[in-house]
């Protein structure tokens, strides 16, 4: 464990708790995609099918059982709690992620570790968390005007994994042999696809303006 | 071994 990849950990964790307060304090989803949500149900899912096979620490353990608790919470929520679910933006939330799905898996087929169900699924799950932002992003840019805590959400979820790059960059200098291939590349996919994001989130933040993406 | 195709990260 290093800094960088601690940080990480702890901003994706933060981005985590950032929705559950938005959710929880305004009992409002508006400008949340579920389809994001639910394509980050499917990557952790995906992702830790080790959980009860293969003990690295109990660090580990926890955060994996809190990322999967709680997207599949949030999933939840949006779709049957009576209150929440009726701010749901439902007209406006339409990416057809089930492309980036099929995309995601059938590349998992071709390039992957080692041809194993569980090798095979974490490649899936590290392709499909590259573009599971897509549909929030362009939720957000239809529906003009974002609230603050929806911002920070994203800002968050897009830093955890620039975070992992300089994890990834240092591991890379310090481990002999360690290359991370598959998660480098994606993870460097995933934050470019916030760029304009981040863009406009540092303006708003500069001009203390209302956070706006160009439709 | 293991360590190195292990994924031992989030």
């Amino acid at each position: 464990m290093n800094i960088f990849r601690l940080a990480g950990d702890m901003t994706h964790l933060l981005s985590i708790l950032v929705l559950l307060l938005k959710i929880y304090a305004t009992k409002s989803c508006s400008g949340i995609s579920r389809k994001t949500q639910e394509l980050y149900a499917i990557v952790f899912m995906a992702r830790y099918l080790d959980l009860f096979t293969d003990f690295i620490s109990v660090y580990n353990t926890f955060m994996k059982l809190i990322f999967i608790a709680s997207s599949l919470a949030i999933v939840w929520c949006m779709r049957f709690h009576p209150v929440v679910r009726r701010s749901y933006d439902r007209e406006l939330d339409t990416f057809r992620y089930f492309f980036l799905v099929g995309a995601s898996f059938a590349l998992a087929l071709v390039w992957h570790d080692k041809f194993t169900l569980q090798e095979v699924f974490w490649a899936f799950s590290i392709y499909l968390e590259a573009v599971a932002i897509l549909p929030q992003l362009v939720l957000l840019q239809r529906s003009g005007n974002v609230d603050n805590l929806t911002g920070q959400y994203v800002f968050f979820l897009g830093a955890y994994r620039a975070f992992y790059i300089l994890n990834w960059i240092y591991r890379y200098m310090t481990e002999p042999r360690f290359t991370r291939w598959i998660a480098g590349i994606s993870g460097v996919v995933q934050t470019a696809l916030y760029a304009d994001f981040f863009y406009y989130y540092f303006i708003s933040w500069k001009n203390n303006s209302k956070l706006k993406l160009p439709a | 071994d293991e360590q190195e195709s292990g994924k031992d990260e989030l």
